[in-house]
């Protein structure tokens, strides 16, 4: 993997492959588990990091549900060969695994990933059949059981926030959600997108506060402090609901009330100028800036057990 | 495959609730296949949309003729699509040539 160009973007078969060299060059360290299957039965596969145990308090990071938004799943690539490089050079990540493990989810949405590589590059969606009409796809973000069919999501499966049938129902996200019930002991969930630069928490489908939302506001303007620190990019950060707009249906919204305290979504770089398009040369310095916040992140949920 | 040839991306800003409340209501028109990277939310924020080149003037009327600032953010989408395109192919081949 050390050959492998992380200022590019790739395939999904690329990065599908460039997964099975990682495990094979780490095995004690890295592993992968495959979590389900797509719509069009791709498997879902996640990284796990770990040094030994089960079901140690674990760290989930998500990167590209929405899957145009390429930077995403790049800083994703990017990350996991940063953890696994520094597992046991960095003093931090070597004691956050010698007792947690870290769980990375590359690619969240591989049939629209495919699909934004070969047949339209903006797609954003699941690529599931919608009965009764032509438009195809699900915005996963707004089909998990968290205030799901409320405002801020479309019933029309012809809008790009259409929440689909029921919760759960594109296996992309039931697949996260059996994922996170049986482990039973994830304590913080970051979900990554892009682009609009912002670090939000809980809750995008209620004005109602997260019961946690100060130590998730501090939190969040330690971690964009750190993120500031190394190009001075600029983020906003609150509750989804008063930083964007209501959104029901959401990831953290889920994970918050399923007993996951450090739940966060990101929006990565771009300051308006490429959108989703994001040339290749900004994906190692938005990865690592990210990174600088993730660490904070992790280092909280680390010293801060529940 | 999809192209996107006269595509553009507008940057819209808002200067008060009302412009905000106007922009939601272009997004309901479906027959304008308008795709909101940044939804309208509030004056502070600015919009962006995608705009098929089908629907460009009838959007830059409503936007003019409501009195909303706008910016091209993007000109011609597919041509910053082809970029991307080549730099991916040329870093293929490299990577190709030192393996």
């Amino acid at each position: 993997t050390d050959s492998f160009n992380y200022a590019s973007y790739h395939t999904l078969d690329e990065i599908y492959n460039w997964m099975d060299v990682l495990v094979s060059e780490q095995s004690n360290l890295v592993s992968k588990i495959n979590i389900g299957s797509t719509f069009e039965n791709r498997p879902i596969y996640v990284l796990k990091f770990s040094t030994g145990g089960t079901k140690r308090p674990a760290i989930w990071i998500d990167t590209g549900i929405h899957s145009r938004e390429w930077v995403t799943q790049a800083s994703g690539i990017w990350m996991a060969k940063k953890i696994a490089t520094d597992y046991g050079k960095d003093a931090f990540i070597t004691s956050i695994l010698n007792e947690m493990d870290i769980f990375i989810e590359i690619v969240t949405n591989p049939d629209g990933f495919h699909f934004t590589h070969t047949k339209n590059r903006m797609w954003r969606k699941t690529r599931s059949i919608n009965s009764g009409s032509s438009c195809v796809g699900v915005d996963p973000n707004r089909n998990w059981d968290a205030g799901f069919g409320g405002a801020g999501a479309s019933s029309n499966p012809c809008s790009e926030t259409y929440r689909g049938p029921r919760a759960n129902s594109e296996s992309e996200v039931k697949s996260i959600v059996d994922f996170v019930k049986s482990h039973g002991n994830i304590k913080a969930f970051i979900s990554i997108h892009s682009y609009s630069q912002m670090l939000l928490y809980p809750y995008g489908y209620t004005k109602t506060p997260a019961p946690n939302q100060q130590e998730l506001h501090s939190l969040a303007r330690k971690a964009i402090d750190a993120l500031s620190s190394l190009y001075g990019t600029s983020y906003r950060y609150g509750s989804i609901i008063n930083t964007i707009y209501q959104a029901s249906g959401g990831t953290i919204d889920w994970t918050y009330n399923q007993g996951i305290k450090y739940s966060y979504t990101f929006e990565l770089r771009d300051t308006g100028r490429y959108g989703f398009i994001l040339p290749a040369n900004q994906i190692i310095p938005t990865a690592q800036e990210t990174w600088l916040a993730i660490t904070t992140i992790m280092e909280h949920t680390y010293n801060n057990p529940y | 495959q999809k192209i996107f040839v006269g595509d553009q991306v507008l940057r819209i800003v808002t200067k008060d609730m009302e412009q905000v409340t106007l922009l939601k209501d272009l997004e309901e028109l479906e027959n304008l296949e308008l795709d909101f990277w940044k939804g309208p939310t509030h004056p502070d924020f600015p919009t962006d949309v995608h705009v098929p080149f089908a629907s460009l003037q009838a959007v830059k009327v409503f936007l003019e003729s409501n009195n909303i600032q706008y910016s091209i953010m993007i000109e011609d989408l597919q041509s910053v699509v082809e970029e991307e395109k080549i730099q991916i192919i040329r870093s293929r081949s490299i990577e190709q040539m030192r393996n």
